[in-house]
């Protein structure tokens, strides 16, 4: 699947 | 969200805390490299840039306004509060910290994860964060025996790093797409970047006494 392109860490 | 993750945001926030309460509680900011803090600034500014485009949580968001407002005040309060900017000692804090931006904007010009705006400032902040210490920890090394909270503060700002390796490691082994390399390799420059730092300060806790480190 496609990554999912955000950033969720800090 | 895993236990390394989120001990690391809290190490990483008391570092803050630490250091704003240096700052208040003694009206001083010596022993404290101002381009360090205005590296983190740039930092901070250029990783967050998606605060009001992606929506992530209610935690990830107030974290980044958190961590923007604090480095923005910290900097703030060491150029321009009339008490403490007396107590910056600029002579001691030489170091070219401009050729550290250049440098983190020019390699992420060429290393990113995709070639667009946010992805080329979020490669560029996170370079930036692996060496924005170095301002600070060649100003420890020049003043030598440095005062307890400053100490602490550099600590905890090595330990937060330490804790996101173990995250990344975590989420490398239970997520089936998770490849965060460009983090992962600049947070273990930036952790080595602590290690002597760390192994001084090991030292000098255990003889307990005051940290002494190499000239």
């Amino acid at each position: 699947s496609q990554e999912v392109k955000y950033h969720d860490e800090l | 969200m895993n236990i390394f993750r989120f001990a690391g945001d809290m190490t990483h926030l008391i570092s803050i805390l630490v250091l704003l309460l240096k700052i208040y509680a003694t009206k001083s900011c010596s022993g404290i490299s101002l381009k360090t803090q205005e590296l983190y600034a740039i930092v901070f500014v250029a990783r967050y840039l998606d605060l009001f485009t992606d929506f992530i949580s209610v935690y990830n968001t107030v974290m980044k306004l958190v961590f923007i407002g604090c480095s923005l005040a910290i900097v703030w309060c060491m150029r321009l509060h009339r008490v403490v900017r007396r107590t910056y000692n600029k002579d001691v804090d030489t170091f070219r910290h401009y050729f550290l931006v250049l440098g983190c904007f020019l390699l992420a010009l060429f290393v990113h994860e995709k070639f667009t705006f946010q992805e080329v400032l979020w490669a560029f902040s996170i370079y930036l964060e692996a060496v924005a210490i170095l301002p600070q920890l060649v100003l420890l090394q020049r003043s030598g025996n440095v005062d307890n909270l400053t100490v602490q503060y550099v600590f905890f700002l090595g330990a937060y790093r330490a804790f996101y390796i173990l995250n990344w490691i975590y989420r490398y082994l239970t997520e089936p797409h998770f490849g965060r390399w460009i983090a992962s390799v600049a947070g273990l420059v930036q952790t080595a970047l602590y290690a002597d730092f760390f192994y001084y300060y090991f030292i000098s806790w255990k003889n307990n006494a005051k940290l002494q480190l190499p000239a």
